[in-house]
């Protein structure tokens, strides 16, 4: 495993999946994660963003995965 | 893409800020 948990991967594979130049918007993340409530989304986003598998870009509130490319 | 030029090298400055603190995280294991 990569030592994420289940809400983080989801989390994670979303963003990476997300092709625009911009980044997955939390937003978007929100509306495709329909069971998970908003703290817990943001909980993973600030996990993900501190162990640098994600970054924000244009903004606080969309992200890319420094997976992809 | 409809990014400006700044967008372009904020996000790229954020990667690789992102990137330093992966590898960071990776030594600390």
């Amino acid at each position: 495993t990569n030592g994420l948990t289940l809400h983080q991967s989801q989390v994670l594979n979303l963003i990476k999946a997300y092709p625009k130049p911009e980044g997955l918007s939390f937003q978007e993340l929100r509306s495709q994660l329909p069971n998970l409530n908003a703290s817990v989304i943001k909980q993973a986003v600030d996990f993900l963003s501190n162990e640098g598998h994600i970054y924000s870009t244009v903004d606080d509130e969309h992200f890319k995965s420094t997976d992809a490319e | 893409s409809a990014l400006t030029e700044e967008q372009k090298k904020k996000i790229e400055e954020n990667r690789q800020k992102a990137l330093a603190r992966r590898a960071e995280k990776q030594a600390q294991r």
